[in-house]
């Protein structure tokens, strides 16, 4: 484990008063590798290894803690603050409905997401949400969508006999206004960050239904890409949280660090099964730990 | 690395930089530019050109070595299919959301185009409408699809689709499965029950299970292929999403650690694209 590999590189500093630049240098080489093996992004680690040395160098070595010890609390806080910072619960305003978007890359989780997320607001926050899947595009999406609402016995909007997405957004939002719903899930189709017209239609669905959530699903096993389609898709459409999906997985979840240093929105969620009940309000300190193995 | 430019260590640190960055994972990177550097300092590379050279010479070393490795069984491509086995079970294994069910509409329509009658086989029954998104993509295909009513046991449907080739002399049949964790006992074995049914009713069966696998899948991809290629006898690997800005470098470690041939890549949602692996084709996009 990392708490090892700090061991070992610092037991040279028994004696020491304070923790020299030479010894965490070395303690920094050993975290660049943890950090990559754990999927974090090259930039970011640079970035997170550049705060720790801040933070660390010339440090009085704490009579309580050994070096190591010390060290590893250092990078673990550090890890905490940069994950967590600002409120991850969804915004809700006065508006009827409050549109919340789905948006991500294909297969990442948004419409099963999109099920947990509502029975959660139903059951935990006495929301009354509709569901509407504008995926016109994935083979029986709109059916998935809809086996879902009856499972967690949350309505869906349905229209198969519109085939384009921003005519079944304002027919959904339509109906959510007239039958008094408080919330509306859009559930959209996956799409690729790269992809103009894509991202174009989604940049129609928000200006359509001026959303009070836009929140971007993302699977915890990806790697290095991550920083880029979280960037884009923040940049183009702009994001308001991201739900982390498929953490029963046994990834080390260094995406979470990725995304949330480079465009700054807080993780609201977190899967963790397949199940509709499977959603966990995100734990900062429960996701440092997984990081740093 | 455009152009030809004698080797500072700003580019060998570059040039660690797109290798971590694609995914190959961080010791496979550090010893590849460890490997130049040490060419670089007995003048033995001396400008990008030759880098270059060394670099892909080595990476495809380790992309081929699986293909030369798996002899007879396994085939290169939909155009193999062996004659003489009827039907010729194919399995579609790997994790949750990564694109089995796609890559097997475009895989039965390759096959489809070969001559072969291929059915497929709707085995997972446990997602919301995961027989149905089958169902339409082989009404799409023209071609049959056996299916039982969710919650059924998945190696039940197997058990049916199996008897249904034999019946009708189908030449291939490609059966889907659920999304799952490999970290999850219970569905692992789940999955194994599916492999050893299959094979109680084909000798051999099934004689071709292709794990598939995201490239955006960062280091747990290699994982992933340890623990799928212990639970069934995956034989090839399908990487999916190519057509996104991820390169997919899992599939190096996993080459190196595991042999797995990489058999095809996807590259869209639509029924045209996949097409066969070509490790040049690869390597060369690493650095694009
Ligand atoms: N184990 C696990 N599986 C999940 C989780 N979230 C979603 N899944 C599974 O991931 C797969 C993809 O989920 P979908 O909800 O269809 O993903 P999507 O983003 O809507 O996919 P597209 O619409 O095609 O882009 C399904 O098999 C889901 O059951 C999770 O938290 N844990
Ligand atoms: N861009 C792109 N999308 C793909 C590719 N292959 C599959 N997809 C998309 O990825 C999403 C998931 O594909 P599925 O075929 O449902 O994946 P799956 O592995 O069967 O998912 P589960 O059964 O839920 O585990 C869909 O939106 C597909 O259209 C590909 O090569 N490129
Ligand atoms: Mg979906
Ligand atoms: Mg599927």
């Amino acid at each position: 484990s990392l708490s090892e590999k700090l061991k070992k590189t610092l037991k040279t500093l028994r004696g020491e008063s304070k923790l020299t630049e030479a010894h965490i240098d070395a303690a920094m080489r050993e975290i660049r590798i943890a950090l990559l093996e754990a999927d974090v992004n090259f930039k970011v680690v640079k970035q997170f290894v550049d705060a720790v040395k801040e933070k660390a160098v010339g440090q009085d070595v704490l009579q309580a803690l050994s070096p190591h010890q010390q060290v590893v609390k250092i990078v673990f806080d550090e890890m905490q603050a940069m994950l967590g910072g600002e409120s991850a619960d969804i915004e809700f305003t006065s508006k009827t409905p409050n549109v919340i978007m789905m948006v991500g890359l294909q297969g990442s989780g948004k419409t099963t997401s999109t099920g947990k997320i509502s029975r959660f607001l139903s059951q935990n926050r006495k929301r009354h949400p509709l569901l509407v899947s504008v995926d016109v595009y994935r083979p029986a999406a709109r059916n998935q969508l809809a086996v879902i609402g009856q499972a967690i016995n949350i309505p869906v909007f349905e229209a198969p006999e519109l085939s384009d997405p921003l005519e079944l957004t304002r027919a959904a939002l339509k109906d959510a206004q007239q039958r008094g719903f408080d919330t509306l899930i859009i559930d959209t189709a996956g799409r690729l960050h790269i992809d103009d017209e894509l991202m174009v239609e989604l940049q129609q669905i928000k200006a359509e239904t001026s959303p009070t959530e836009i929140l971007f699903v993302a699977d915890a096993m990806t790697g290095q890409d991550a920083v880029k389609s979280a960037t884009e898709f923040n940049e183009r459409i702009g994001l308001t949280g991201v739900v982390l999906t498929k953490m029963d997985g046994d990834a080390r979840g260094g995406a979470a660090l990725s995304i949330k240093q480079m465009i700054g929105k807080p993780i609201k969620f977190v899967g963790v099964g397949e199940k509709y009940d499977a959603l966990e309000q995100f734990h900062p300190d429960r996701i440092a730990q997984r990081i740093l193995g | 690395f455009r152009g030809k430019k004698t080797i500072s260590p700003e580019i060998l640190e570059e040039l660690e930089e797109i290798l971590i960055g694609s995914d190959i994972g961080v010791q496979t990177a550090l010893d590849l530019v460890e490997k130049i550097r040490q060419q670089v300092n007995r003048k033995l590379i001396n400008d990008t050109d030759e880098l270059k050279k060394l670099l892909r010479s080595e990476l495809l070393a380790i992309l081929t070595a699986p293909a030369k490795s798996i002899s007879g069984r396994a085939v290169r491509s939909e155009t193999d299919i062996p004659l003489d086995i009827r039907p010729y079970v194919m399995m579609m294994v790997g994790v949750n959301g990564v694109g089995k069910t796609t890559t097997i509409a475009k895989l039965a329509n390759l096959i489809k185009r070969e001559g072969n009658d291929v059915m497929v086989c709707a085995a997972d029954t446990f997602r919301a409408a995961a027989a149905d998104q089958l169902t339409v993509w082989a009404d799409r295909l023209d071609i049959p699809v056996i299916q039982q009513k969710p919650g059924t046991d998945p190696a039940a449907v197997v058990y049916d689709a199996l008897q249904a080739a034999k019946a009708r002399n189908t030449d291939v049949v490609i059966v889907d499965t659920a999304g799952r964790l490999h970290n999850k006992i219970n569905l692992m074995n789940e999955l194994e029950k599916m492999s050893r049914i299959a094979g109680r009713e084909v000798p051999q069966a099934p004689h071709e299970v292709l794990l598939v696998l995201d490239a955006a899948t960062g280091q747990n991809g290699l994982e992933q292929a340890r623990q799928f290629t212990k639970t069934v006898p995956v034989t090839g690997i399908v990487l999916t999403k190519l057509d996104g800005t991820a390169k997919g470098g899992i599939v190096v470690a996993i080459a190196r650690e595991l042999g797995v041939p990489i058999r095809y890549v996807g590259t869209g949602e639509q029924i045209d694209d996949l097409t066969v692996f070509s490790p040049e084709e690869f390597v060369n996009s690493l650095f694009e």
